[in-house]
């Protein structure tokens, strides 16, 4: 049974949605089943593997709120490998709706238990905001993949975000551990970027990933064809980068 | 009584808060008193603008929450004639409490009514998230200004968000009205900028804002120094762009 990553920063706009897309595809191409779980209401991830975010049946809002199971809500992808749970508009509703719903932060682990052993790994897109859909996921996952771009405001909300996972560990998950921190839209060229990256890694150290993504407008192109960058072109950096991350992830075990 | 403008977009990382900081920096500089409110829990806007958010004695939380008066939590910031609202991160305990309280939606349309005429407009920082701490500021609001890069996933959340508009239109805020769209971070070098650029420009016509506001390190320097771009660097694109939104928005009546 492989680990269920948790892909979370509620500072917005950091490449949670691009990651998760991204090295799920890379995993995918490396012959292993990956499930990504959409748990944004904006369904970013659901439209950017190609998937019509107002025509699908089922979704995440379904196994949370109307107790369906994941089975008849996983669907495929035009990644071999590649499955996902995807998301509705209605999940935007979930947020309020979890308040008054007994083990409120649980449901999702509870609803990925009977569908784990099917895949060597799961991603969950979180949304920007520490809500009922993010604790869900970190109360569901294994580990924390956390993306940050390399600039001023990205440094602000991690303390946050390491003292939410700190209580999810202490309250409803021991085994949750910070995967790794990976630093996104990089520009080298830039005395900004050097410097927060130099205070990123002063601080968290072992624990930032060594590949770091470029800033590269085919990553950004990538979505608007419901394609991974892998499958739209995989000659670019972005698409270089990604493929470096999965190695990266299958090559270590624990950064802690 | 000048204007308060909500400054939303549940898409993370669109721009939200640096528009936040320096239009409010620029209509300041125009002799206009501006209060800027941050309901981010992020308090993005708080520390842009040179606030130790650790160190804040009462936020925007306190007059929510605790129903204390606007007029004991507004803070000087280094400009003249700007003004804030501070968050801290107890607002993201406001989320969940907000839920049970009578007339909920309404609560920062209440506390900004007693200090609304001290200022010559009003600008509100929203999180990124249709949240209930947005759903105050839209009904707080006359109008919404909605920042947007120029990138496919932007695209996606436009339409829930102009529903969430129109139903805070028909629920609880008649008066409400979109104030345009703002292009941020664009990169005219890019074949996806001009492309969304178009597409934006064709569903939204006349209510997109002709200044745009390029992407431009310093601006993403500035916040490290808790300054907006005026003070940081008078002579950057960053600065020359948002004067030219806040004559642009001087200029304008409405933009229906
Ligand atoms: N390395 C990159 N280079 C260039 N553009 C990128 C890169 N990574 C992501 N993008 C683009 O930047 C924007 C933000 O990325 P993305 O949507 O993945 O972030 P997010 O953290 O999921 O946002 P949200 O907080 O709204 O969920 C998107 O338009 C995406 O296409
Ligand atoms: N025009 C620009 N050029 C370059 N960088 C920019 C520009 N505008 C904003 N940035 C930087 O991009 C990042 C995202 O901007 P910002 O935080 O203002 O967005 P936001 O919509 O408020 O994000 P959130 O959704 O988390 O509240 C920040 O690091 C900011 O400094
Ligand atoms: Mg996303
Ligand atoms: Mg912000």
């Amino acid at each position: 049974m492989g680990p269920v990553i948790a892909i979370a920063n509620q500072k917005g706009g950091v490449g949670k949605t691009t990651t998760a897309i991204n090295l799920g595809a890379a995993l995918a191409a490396a012959d292993l089943k990956v499930l990504v779980v959409d748990a944004d209401a904006q369904a970013n991830c659901t439209s950017g593997l190609g998937i019509d975010k107002t025509a699908v049946p089922k979704s995440l809002y379904h196994a949370l709120m109307l107790n369906e199971p994941l089975e008849g809500i996983i669907l495929e992808t035009a990644l071999e490998g590649l499955k996902i749970v995807p998301a509705d508009k209605h999940l935007s509703g979930a947020v309020i709706e979890l308040v008054d719903v007994p083990e409120r932060e649980s449901l999702l682990r509870r609803r990925l238990a009977p569908v784990r052993d099917r895949f060597h790994i799961v991603l969950i897109d979180c949304p920007p905001a520490l809500n009922l859909l993010t604790l869900n996921s970190l109360v569901a996952a294994d580990q924390v993949l956390v993306p940050m771009q390399c600039e001023y405001f990205a440094l602000e909300g991690v303390a946050e975000l390491l003292e939410t996972i700190e209580r999810v560990k202490a309250l409803w998950n021991p085994r949750l551990e910070l995967l790794g921190v990976l630093l996104t839209m990089c520009d080298e060229r830039t005395n900004l970027n050097r410097e927060v990256t130099e205070e990123i890694r002063r601080h968290f150290r072992h624990q930032v990933f060594e590949t770091t993504i470029p800033r590269n407008v085919r990553l950004a192109e990538a979505p608007s064809f419901g394609q991974p960058i892998l499958t739209y072109d995989i000659k670019s950096k972005g698409a270089e980068s990604y493929l470096r991350l999965a190695r990266e992830l299958l090559n270590h075990d624990q950064k802690s």
